[in-house]
């Protein structure tokens, strides 16, 4: 039984990547195996899971443009059962390249299928933005976390980030749900994070998962050293967050 | 003498917007008119200057695509001098409109050259991507102002951006350069930002503003009550490194 999460948020800097990586290696330890696919030009979780930029490296431009199948573009990390599939700057002309193909939303769905009986959960880390790029990951995704930063322009956001889902759901993929609103930087001193929290879990109750993830500057170094949260600190804050996410999703997931 | 400035970073949540708002609304009490454009459809810079949501506003986006005269759709702000160009949601179906326009790459550049005689600064706030939207904003831009947060995915994405500024200088505005490399967020109390710090300015020397803009709460709390940082805590450390970046861009615009 495989779950295609996608991480999304128009608003950039919210935690996207950041929790794509740690959440991925917390459910590695627990469910695995997992994979992760970088669908961000900028290639951010290519790079925080140790992979330095390579001009040469097939990516999942290649598996959307070219014979390649994506199984085979699929290559292990430092962590023990999590798998990534690349991304690389090419990417960036995909959403061009995406307009001028029949179907052109349901090209990452179509292509990933096959991976889909090999890994327990896939997650799939999206771009800053609700272009055709993040519309074939919505597409492609069984339900969607949206990682809101407890920041006023974040919250922002998020009400045009469920009515653009609610369009999705419509048109093109009918299983779209909400995996969850996840809090990230929360910062318990600051009279902002709290109005943020209090404002979310008004607004849209349930949805907002319980554990949700303070700021803690091991989890913006953990990416210059190439690891997870789970290798880099598995003691501290950070990393004991993201593993109590982990164990949220399972169980929300196996209450289907 | 009017200068047009681009304030782009395709990695999100670095402070482009903070930086829009703050830095136009100190260059306003120095040397006003200046003109904020909020080119972004996430309408950030527009929701940060107290202008709530609303459908029925004319914005950038009919200046693009309608009859209308951008001199019809700038409007006053809280800020003394200080004037917008305001966004909306429609936005962010500019990509898909322009691209199938002749001169595509041209477009806002031609749309604003008349209000270039009415502005001492024009501060360009750009969505996270390289897409055609950035794009007409770099060449519609003189220069262009990086932010880049004290972290290392906003580290990674520098240089790629610096080599797209080249290319966009080479092929569609030959008068484009760099304004500045500014360094946000900055925490003292952290190695991770002493140390982004250092490899920034190792690599680009003079290109980074010797302004940095530390991490202050007081910036985030800012946008919620519609106000500049100037008008909401004037007396604070963002307010005053904000003071501090405008005099170092006028100083730096008087040498040319
Ligand atoms: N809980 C946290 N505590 C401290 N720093 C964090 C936390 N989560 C993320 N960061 C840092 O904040 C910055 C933004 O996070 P990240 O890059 O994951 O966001 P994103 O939404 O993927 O950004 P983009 O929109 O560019 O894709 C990064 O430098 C990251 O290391
Ligand atoms: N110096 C600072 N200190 C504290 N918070 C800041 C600072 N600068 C910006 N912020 C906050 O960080 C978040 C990201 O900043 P901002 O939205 O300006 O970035 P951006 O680059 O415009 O994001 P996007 O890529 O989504 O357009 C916002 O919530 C903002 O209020
Ligand atoms: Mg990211
Ligand atoms: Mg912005």
């Amino acid at each position: 039984m495989s779950i295609t999460i996608a991480i999304a948020n128009q608003k950039g800097g919210v935690g996207k990547t950041t929790t794509a990586i740690n959440l991925g290696a917390a459910l590695a330890s627990l469910n695995s195996p997992i994979l992760i696919i970088d669908f961000d030009p900028q290639a951010n979780a290519t790079a925080g899971l140790g992979f330095a930029k390579d001009p040469l490296r097939r990516s999942v431009y290649h598996g959307l443009f070219s014979e390649a199948q994506m199984e085979d573009l699929v290559t292990k990390t430092p962590v023990e059962g999590l798998f990534l599939l690349p991304s690389e700057k090419n990417l960036v002309g995909a959403t061009l390249e995406l307009a001028e193909k029949p179907g052109r939303e349901q090209t990452l769905a179509r292509k990933i299928a096959p991976l889909r009986d090999r890994f327990n959960f896939i997650l799939i880390d999206c771009p800053p933005s609700l272009d055709l790029l993040t519309l074939n990951a919505l597409v492609a995704a069984d339900s969607v976390l949206v990682p809101v930063q407890c920041e006023y322009f974040a919250l922002e956001g998020v009400s045009e980030l469920l009515d653009t889902l609610i369009r999705i759901r419509r048109s093109h993929n009918s299983r779209l749900s909400v995996e969850g609103i996840l809090l990230t930087m929360y910062d318990e001193r600051t009279n902002l994070s709290q109005q943020v929290r209090d404002d979310l879990r008004d607004f849209f109750g349930d949805q907002v998962f319980d554990t949700f993830i303070p700021r803690n500057v091991r989890l913006a170094e953990a990416p210059s050293y190439g690891k997870p949260i789970s290798l880099y600190d598995p003691l501290c804050r950070g990393a004991q967050s993201y593993l109590q996410l982990a164990k949220e999703v399972i169980r929300h997931d196996q209450e289907g």
